[in-house]
């Protein structure tokens, strides 16, 4: 079950805070419980798929694009505090709710909610969802942060070794070329004494032919 | 010229390293970089 | 300033969860502030540092661990249920609470709470707290999430340039081998043909000298 517990103001009363809890079995388009709360009072209802398509259709909306406006209204929380209106009648326990586009108000739904006989479990239990849900994103981000300590470690690590791999690298080449150069160098000596070799014989015969 | 040919063909051998001279490694990097596909 | 809210269980009404908030300023022997509720009454009180190091005094404890054991007790909310048993008077308005150890209960400290006027507001400011302390580990699970896809990044990019590193190793050496034997057996075939012209030349002289 997915559950989402936020923040609202109600156009009736708005120096109190309120709060609205919204929980679903598989989507949101399949039906919801809608919870409001104000600390001391509680009221609750069960919104069925058949009046959310029936919402849909009142307002030429596709079903789909008509879950997603709910779900930006009730549950996503984010966004400016102005561009939807809440309003809740505390006689006739009717929970309505607008989106404002441009100082123009779009009905967005409207709800029956039952007043709860014993709020104080509601609220309790509103608690102890909040806190599950502090505990659970706690153990996340202990883990994510472990997780993140390991990679920072294997990455050091890999980069030593190729480090070590580049140094490594440019020393064989110098050991080589030192070694090439060596052997180079002893032939091209013997390429030289050689070659002096042959012209002190050219000279030498050029001398006994000279004195013949 | 023909005269400038053997002259390079005496002194440096196909891969343009001396047959007198005695290397060192910039000029003998710089052979190798010469060499296209080692076979 | 500090806060931490946990569930407890009141041995008068183990049946009812019951909610315990604390707040500290700079440390918890500095003094801290308590509030219980049970989601529609609410009860705060304020413990000083004097009123601390009296009960330390008392349990003739140091100081440090007995705000050790009270952070155990009263913040930490983890370990076993029965550790710690809590015990109020909505009469007296007397909070306490023991440590059991071993069948044994020791008596860790006592508080005198005042009932709240107005639970609802203490109530909606617990949630409200909750509900900020969701979105703050919700956004550090994202920032944590972002930097362990990062460096799991930076992990697969060092590694791969740590593997063309070994593979170029090994590849440098083959090649510069083949380079250096081209150029060696230049030496080389040079190095033959002097010997053959000098063979020929000493050859040439000793026909020469024969003849004569």
């Amino acid at each position: 079950m997915e559950r989402k517990v936020s923040r609202i103001y109600l156009t009736s009363e708005p120096e109190i805070i309120h709060f609205l809890q919204v929980a679903w079995e598989k989507t949101l388009g399949s039906g919801f419980v809608i919870t409001l709360t104000d600390g001391q009072s509680a009221w609750i209802g069960t919104v069925s798929e058949s009046e959310i398509s029936q919402e849909a259709d009142d307002m030429a909306l596709e079903k789909e694009k008509y879950v997603d406006e709910l779900r930006k209204a009730l549950v996503s929380g984010a966004g400016p505090t102005d561009t939807y209106k809440f309003n809740f009648s505390k006689d006739s326990c009717q929970f309505s709710f607008e989106k404002n586009l441009k100082d123009v108000s779009f009905r967005l739904g409207s709800f029956n909610l039952e007043k709860v006989a014993n709020p104080a479990e509601v609220i309790r239990e509103l608690i102890c969802y909040c806190l599950d849900t502090i505990s659970e994103k706690q153990a996340k981000n202990e883990h994510l942060q472990k997780e993140n300590e390991r990679l920072l470690r294997d990455w050091n690590d890999v980069q030593e070794r190729f480090e070590k791999c580049v140094s490594a690298k440019e020393a064989v080449e110098t050991d080589l070329y030192k070694r090439f150069i060596l052997v180079l160098n002893e032939k091209k000596a013997k390429i030289r004494s050689l070659y002096k070799l042959l012209n002190e014989v050219q000279e030498l015969e050029k001398n006994i032919e000279h004195k013949r | 010229c023909p005269s400038t040919k053997q002259h390079f063909a005496r002194q440096y051998d196909c891969h343009g390293d001396s047959y007198f001279v005695d290397t060192d490694v910039n000029q003998l990097k710089e052979v190798f970089s010469g060499i296209k596909t080692p076979g």
